[in-house]
């Protein structure tokens, strides 16, 4: 099963 | 103030497609380097970035750094009313709430002046991080458009695959599955790099919306690492890109 990933979990805030 | 013309409103109306089929409103950026923008949508999914440098512009002036906050849909509207040969005058005073755009016809003897509404939009930015991508692929932009739009039609998600023999687009659905596999060509208009192969699964309908950036460029650039978001790059001419970057999906 797969779900779709949130950009923030990547980029952070600056 | 800030002042910046272009000698062709059809650039204008390519960047601004590009756009706002993901972003319904946006902050552009103005320095004295150029204009930037980057916002995400709404579900936090894809992320879009544009830059153009200065020297796009015939003219341009930017006494201090401004934040314009835009209604992509009604900046649409304008530039329908626009022709594509129609050369564009963006202006802004500092602390206005207006933008002013002016058309002026190829044969100069019609000019249009518009205005349009500025927005305060509370924009957050996000730092990106410096990726060493495992796989960058170059294609044709009309390929890629074509293998989205064809793949979408089978399943809501794609997977791509990138190994040193090509890259692999897979779609696995109801009502069956589709494999389209692009290898390396010796004219070079599909080049593959690859240090470690990668295979990620992304949703086709973002994919399907990066491609309104296709009119950009004859090229578009994909590039993926494991585990990251992935990022298809169109350049604007020699002055600037569009990047988009997508989060994969992920197992649970």
């Amino acid at each position: 099963v797969t779900s779709q990933g949130n950009l923030k979990d990547f980029f952070k805030p600056k | 103030m800030f002042e910046a013309r272009l000698s062709s409103t059809a650039l204008l109306k390519k960047i601004v497609d590009a756009l706002k089929e993901i972003l319904h409103q946006s902050t552009l950026d103005c320095s004295d380097s150029g204009i930037q923008l980057q916002a995400m949508d709404n579900s936090h999914v894809s992320l879009v970035s544009m830059s153009l440098r200065s020297d796009c512009f015939e003219k341009y002036r930017c006494d201090r750094n401004l934040s314009l906050g835009l209604d992509l849909r009604s900046l649409t509207k304008v530039l329908k009313c626009a022709s594509g040969d129609d050369a564009v005058t963006i202006k802004s005073a500092d602390k206005a709430d207006k933008l002013q755009l002016s058309f002026e016809s190829a044969s100069m003897d019609r000019t249009a002046d518009y205005e349009l509404r500025l927005l305060n939009l509370d924009q957050e930015h996000l730092a990106i991080p410096e990726t060493d991508y495992a796989c960058v692929v170059h294609m044709p932009a009309t390929e890629f458009a074509r293998i989205c739009r064809d793949l979408s039609t089978f399943s809501e998600s794609v997977v791509i695959a990138c190994t040193k023999d090509g890259i692999k687009f897979s779609a696995n659905g109801e009502m069956g599955s589709v494999n389209i596999k692009l290898s390396e060509t010796s004219k070079g208009d599909v080049s593959v790099q690859v240090e470690e192969p990668v295979t990620l699964s992304f949703a086709g309908r973002y994919l399907n919306t990066f491609t309104r950036a296709t009119p950009l460029s004859e090229k578009v650039k994909i590039s993926m690492a494991p585990e990251v978001p992935l990022l298809v790059e169109y350049p604007i001419e020699d002055y600037g890109y569009i990047r988009y970057y997508l989060a994969p999906k992920v197992d649970e």
